[in-house]
C-alpha cells in the first residue's frame, strides 16, 4: 500500500467515529459528499449550517455529476472556511480531483479531500473533543494525521 | 544532543496534539 492509500485508509478509520447519518465506513461510500458535509455540519454547525447542508444531494447513486456536485460544494465551503475563519489562504495545497473521486473512488484523491477536513477540526470551537478523540486512536494513525496537519499547515499563507 | 534519548513515538504524537490544543486558530504550525 502506498502512502497515498495509508493517508485515505487512515483518514477513514478516524472518521469512521463520526456519528452521522449517511454511510461512512468505506471509501466509496463517502465518494458523494453526503456523509462529509454531514460530519462538517457536526463539527462546526455554524459555518457549515443547515442552510449549507440542504444544498448538497442525498440519493444520488451512481450519477457521478451530482457526486461531482456535492463535492464541489464540500471543497468550496471548506476553502472558504480556512480563509474566512482561520484567515489564511492554502497556497500550493494541491486540491483534489473531485471526479476522479466521484468516478473511480480514487484514494490518492480522497485522501487529499479529508485531509481539509483535519484543517477544520484543528480550529474549530470544539477542537479539544476532537483532537482527544483522535489521541485515542492507533498510533499508527495518530502518525498519519499528525504528517496530514503538518503538511496542511505548511500551505497556510495569512 | 547525541546522548538524549530519542523522543518515543507516543510522546512525539502527544507533543504535537497537546501543541495544537494550544494553539491559537489559523496560526501556522
Amino acid at each position: 500500500m502506498d502512502e497515498h492509500e495509508i493517508l485515505c485508509d487512515s483518514l477513514m478509520t478516524w472518521l469512521s467515529n463520526f456519528d452521522v447519518p449517511a454511510p461512512h465506513q468505506y471509501p466509496h461510500e463517502v465518494t458523494d459528499g453526503v456523509a462529509i458535509a454531514q460530519i462538517l455540519g457536526q463539527i462546526d454547525g455554524e459555518f457549515f449550517d443547515t442552510a449549507w447542508l440542504s444544498r448538497i444531494k442525498e440519493d444520488v447513486g451512481d450519477n457521478f455529476r451530482l457526486k461531482t456536485n456535492n463535492l464541489k460544494k464540500v471543497l468550496n465551503h471548506m476553502i472558504d472556511y480556512f480563509r474566512e475563519v482561520t484567515g489564511n489562504e492554502l497556497v500550493g495545497f494541491q486540491l483534489p480531483d473531485l471526479m476522479a473521486i466521484s468516478e473511480q473512488t480514487d484514494k490518492q484523491q480522497l485522501g487529499r479531500l479529508l485531509q481539509l477536513i483535519l484543517g477544520v477540526v484543528v480550529n474549530c470551537s470544539k477542537k479539544q473533543h476532537y483532537i482527544e478523540e483522535i489521541m485515542q486512536l492507533d498510533e499508527d494513525v495518530q502518525h498519519v494525521v499528525m504528517t496530514a496537519i503538518q503538511e496542511l499547515m505548511q500551505h497556510y499563507v495569512p | 544532543d547525541p546522548n538524549k534519548p530519542a523522543q518515543s513515538n507516543e510522546r512525539v504524537l502527544a507533543n504535537f496534539f497537546n501543541s495544537l490544543l494550544n494553539k491559537k486558530p489559523g496560526s501556522p504550525a
